[in-house]
């Protein structure tokens, strides 16, 4: 799975996703990356793409859960990440990378790696698989 | 208030990746991200630069999407995308694909040319044809590295996600004509054990193990962990 999340000098937020699924997968499985609220979200606060095991990130609705922590309960991008990815993913299950409206950047993973890269406009730049 | 962009290749890496692949998924992820970092300086929207870079890490085999997707259990290829503009509050989903070349695209066709949010299998192909867009034979996206793994996760009996297993003299191979599988390390209770065991995982009484350090012979019953890549396979059990 690939993702990619971003926020323009407007402000604006968007995200996208796309893979090819499971290996040995049945012929028919859809995972989380094309269903909006699980695999890929954006509004007007943050953009999410998340990866991993499409079933357990479809059953927490990862990606919608991180915009709803910010909207509803003024969490910041970081602690949304945090919670979601701790409290609500099955372990070992995957990963998300995420932007806020401010500017901000977070990633998130309860696997043994994730492959991911970040930049913002402040400065802050990684490159990174393993925790 | 300024630009920021992230980018993934994908969670539930292989612990004992080999490190030139390792770098080979970094380069590909540092390029990506200095096509984003240009394009927002550029004052390229959001939403085009999302779609900009995943066709660029659909193009390249390195990760699971585009060329060098993950295959079904049937040797196909079932590719799906989606992307949604947080200004606009649009969204764009396909699913199903297998001749469309960037499947994020089309998922942005979706959003823009039609009245739905997710179009998927033969209906996603038809849509794509009468969009236009670049339509590639279904064996482009199949790398022969895909096929390994596909065998692979079949002899394991196992559906895996988004990691890459290289060659190992401890992957789980199928099992030989005496109904051994190939010598691989396992451990018994935690212990490391006879390299030799019998298909049904357990451990052949003839066989000897290592228990606190002493050599003695295994004890009926006793179920074997399987290694695979170098750790124990149970890392791998949720996929």
């Amino acid at each position: 799975t690939v993702g990619c999340v971003v926020v323009d000098s407007e402000g604006h937020c968007a995200s996208a996703t796309s893979t090819g699924g499971l290996i040995n997968k049945m012929s028919g499985r859809i995972g989380d990356s094309p269903i909006i609220g699980a695999g890929t979200y954006a509004n007007g606060v943050c953009a999410v793409s998340a990866t991993g095991e499409g079933e357990a990130i479809i059953r927490a609705t990862v990606a919608r859960d991180v915009a709803a922590l910010m909207e509803y309960k003024g969490l910041s991008l970081q602690e949304s990440v945090d919670f979601v990815i701790n409290k609500r993913l099955e372990d070992g299950k995957g990963g998300l990378i995420a932007v806020s409206s401010n500017g901000e950047v977070a990633a998130g993973f309860n696997t043994l790696g994730m492959f991911r890269a970040c930049a913002t406009e402040e400065g802050y730049f990684e490159v990174g698989i393993w925790q | 208030m300024g630009w920021a962009i992230a980018v993934h290749g994908g969670a539930g890496v292989d612990p004992s990746l080999p490190m030139e692949r390792q770098q080979e998924a970094k380069d590909l992820l540092l390029h990506c991200l200095n096509l984003g970092v240009s394009a927002l300086k550029a004052s390229v929207p959001a939403i085009d630069v999302v779609e900009l870079l995943v066709r660029e890490l659909e193009t390249n085999p390195v990760f699971n999407s585009g060329r060098g997707s993950a295959l079904s259990t049937k040797g196909t290829v079932e590719m799906e995308a989606s992307i949604m503009d947080g200004f606009r509050n649009k969204c764009g989903a396909v699913s199903g694909l297998s001749t469309v070349k960037n499947p994020i695209s089309l998922a942005r066709l979706v959003m823009e040319k039609s009245p739905h949010v997710y179009l998927a299998f033969n209906g996603a192909e038809e849509f794509a044809r009468e969009q236009g867009v670049e339509i590639v034979d279904t064996n482009y996206f199949i790398t022969a590295e895909n096929k390994e793994r596909l065998e692979q996760a079949k002899s394991a009996n196992s559906i895996q996600f988004d990691y890459r297993l290289p060659e190992s003299e401890n992957a789980v191979g199928k099992p030989n004509e005496n109904g051994l599988l190939p010598t691989i390390k396992i451990h018994a209770n935690g212990i490391v054990a006879a390299d030799k065991v019998l298909q049904n995982g357990l451990l052949s009484e003839k066989e000897s193990c290592i228990e606190n350090g002493e050599k003695m012979p295994c004890r009926k019953g006793m179920l074997a962990e399987f290694q695979m890549n170098g750790v124990p396979i149970s890392i791998y059990e949720p996929e």
